[in-house]
């Protein structure tokens, strides 16, 4: 076998590269101006130090995203990775970014670098916390909203790792009618 | 190929290891 001084010292390789994007509201100033890609990592000892580095989602101001996404798609619709896909989406309670925030949000970023999703891992495009005064939101972005096997088996496993009760139901939406709609509600096109 | 997959458990083990 392999033997080296730096052995037990090595970091433990993801299947991907990551990017953290943060996203910070300032209407002055265009949509996309407003999103900065923090860093990139692709190692669990990597992605431990940059999670102790930053701001809890509970401890952002209203207003501010954090998005990861897989090296090389932007979290935005528009990428081509992105377009025709869409989003299991958790909304929560005002009371609950105080209790459940930090811990749901931890729990989607372990699911994407650990690769929870099995063989549909390869649907997954990013995930994204919106911290927002009339309640959070945390969504699993997929790249293909026809793949039905790959989005419900994503959900499920999303809705069993978040430790949501049965009697929660929550829905997947395209984003090209979220993009569209014309009024504040999505009609869901999965629902686990 | 294969894929490299971590559970909840070691990636939590990782964060406190020094």
């Amino acid at each position: 076998g392999k033997l080296s001084l730096g052995e037990g010292l090595e970091k433990h390789p993801l299947e991907n590269r990551w990017a953290l994007w943060f996203f910070k509201n300032d209407r002055n100033r265009a949509w996309r101006d407003n999103l900065h890609l923090l860093t990139k990592f692709d190692t669990v000892e990597d992605f431990w130090a940059l999670y102790s580095h930053i701001q809890l989602a509970s401890k952002l101001s209203s207003g501010c995203d954090y998005a990861l996404f897989k090296d090389g798609i932007e979290p935005m619709w528009e990428d081509c990775r992105n377009k025709h896909g869409g989003r299991w989406l958790v909304s929560l309670a005002k009371q609950q970014r105080q209790s459940n925030l930090d811990r749901l949000w931890l729990e989607t970023l372990l699911c994407l670098v650990g690769e929870a999703f099995e063989e549909y891992s390869e649907e997954v495009c990013g995930a994204v916390v919106n911290v927002r005064t009339k309640g959070d939101k945390i969504a699993i972005w997929t790249s293909e909203a026809e793949n039905q096997p790959a989005v419900t088996f994503i959900g499920r496993v999303f809705k069993d790792r978040l430790g949501l009760s049965p009697k929660v139901v929550i829905g997947y939406q395209a984003h090209a009618d979220t993009a569209t709609k014309s009024n504040s509600f999505t009609k869901n096109k999965f629902v686990v | 190929g294969t894929r490299i997959i971590y559970d909840r458990k070691f990636l939590l083990e990782c964060k406190n290891s020094p």
